[in-house]
């Protein structure tokens, strides 16, 4: 793609985003960075799981490519 | 599918909705049509019946924002979140906001197709949530369909019916909701399957499975969700690495694909092969990257086209049974993997080594796992 990929922060705030508006990741902000981590990777889960993607708990290219999607905003779980 | 835990679902069959303003991007009368059709295609199948208010507060209130449009949950923004909607209770249950940051339209394949979008919302506003179901209106991104020819798929009905069930006043015949092709059944037979630049491309109906063997990985889309100009139920497909394309053939069309793009210049004819003209459909065909050759499977014969010299081989066409000794039933797939050929015969895939030796009779669902 003649669009460079999106730089790690951007990837990041993708995610956090896309996992706070739609999987119920708690707010990051006042949480340390252990809980903040393992807060994301549960719900990177959850998502890989509903969208039948690889169920790693890591932010993969093919989970960021899901998260780009046009899609509807009501949550996934626990709407 | 899924439904909202809890008793979230209307106590009532007659629901009223409300279009409380509008889109720039469509005239009144398309945004009135595309809402009223969303709502018919639920009403289709069950006992739910929906009436128009211009005035009042309706039990579904359908509007157009952008950004924080005042009920929590604000919008972000062109594409993205495309709409969101509430499921059945008092007040702001069962509303459906729509993000008119969007590009809605009314027909045209381009954007996002206000019928299509506000059907799915208004799914939540009776109650079901997201499908994990990839050929399900419920699912939860954007999916690009045809929408004169859109049925309610199965899934979506099986949904909506555990809430409502069926339509009393179901008069005639209705098209046959879509079933999304299952894996790990054993009968599926596949209509065709292809290789794509290191991954395999297996096709069923309007969708296709895409496995990639160095990621373990097997995703399932809808054809259309990739390339809106491909039709459903192809007869077959191949990869040519001379040119780097990968052809979609139904019927006598044939369309290109270049990497996960639609080629310029297609859809083509089957001529373009050099079949004969009393070839109007092929049932499978197989690219034999050693020798540059491509095989058409055409009932119980095989044609072979040589594209290095862009001819029909002489001493063609060929008994299937000649070429791939054991080969006996009707080939409906076929693809080469790593130096060996693999046909699919209804739900078997025969394997067939050097020489075209017949080494194993596999499930066909081999490469997909179950």
């Amino acid at each position: 793609s003649p669009i460079a990929p999106p730089a790690d922060e951007d990837r990041e705030s993708i995610a956090v985003n896309y996992l706070t508006q739609l999987y119920g990741l708690p707010n990051q902000s006042n949480s340390d960075t252990e809980k903040r981590s393992s807060g994301m990777s549960l719900r990177l889960k959850e998502m890989q799981q509903f969208f039948r993607l690889k169920v790693t708990g890591k932010l993969d290219e093919e989970t960021l490519d899901v998260m780009k999607k046009p899609r509807c905003g009501v949550p996934d779980v626990a709407a | 599918y899924s439904t909202f835990q809890g008793d979230y679902k209307w106590k009532k069959h007659d629901l009223t909705y409300r279009i409380e303003n509008y889109t720039p991007d469509m005239s009144v009368a398309e945004v009135d049509d595309s809402i009223k059709r969303a709502l018919q295609l639920w009403a289709d199948v069950t006992p739910l019946r929906f009436t128009r208010l211009y005035r009042g507060t309706a039990d579904i209130m359908i509007s157009f924002g952008v950004g924080d449009h005042q009920d929590g949950y604000p919008f972000d923004g062109p594409n993205g979140l495309l709409a969101h909607a509430f499921p059945p209770f008092e007040g702001i249950g069962g509303d459906a906001h729509f993000d008119d940051d969007e590009k809605f339209f009314y027909r045209s394949p381009q954007g996002y197709n206000l019928f299509l979008v506000a059907a799915h919302e208004f799914g939540h506003s009776l109650g079901l949530e997201h499908s994990r179901d990839p050929g399900a209106l419920m699912y939860p991104t954007y999916i690009h369909r045809d929408v004169d020819t859109f049925v309610l798929p199965k899934d979506d009905v099986d949904g909506i019916q555990s809430l409502y069930g069926p339509n009393p006043d179901e008069t005639g015949p209705r098209p046959t909701p879509p079933v999304t092709p299952n894996k790990c059944d054993p009968k599926l037979v596949l209509d065709a399957v292809t290789m794509l630049r290191g991954e395999i491309m297996f096709f069923k109906d309007s969708f296709f499975w895409r496995s990639s063997p160095h990621r373990g990985t097997v995703e399932q889309h809808l054809i259309t969700g990739f390339w809106p100009e491909i039709p459903g139920h192809i007869d077959a497909a191949f990869e040519s690495p001379l040119e780097d394309k990968v052809f979609i053939i139904k019927g006598e069309k044939v369309w290109a694909l270049y990497g996960y793009e639609m080629a310029q210049g297609y859809p083509k004819s089957l001529s373009m092969f050099r079949l004969p003209r009393k070839v109007q459909k092929v049932d499978a065909v197989l690219y034999d990257e050693t020798s540059y050759k491509i095989l058409f499977f055409v009932n119980k014969q095989i044609y072979s086209y040589n594209e290095e010299q862009r001819r029909l081989e002489k001493g063609y066409p060929k008994p299937v049974e000649v070429v791939f000794p054991g080969m006996k039933g009707k080939v409906t797939a076929a693809f080469q993997y790593q130096g060996f050929n693999y046909l699919f015969s209804g739900s078997k895939m025969f394997e067939f080594g050097a020489y075209n030796k017949l080494r194993r009779v596999l499930n066909n669902n081999y490469f997909l796992p179950c």
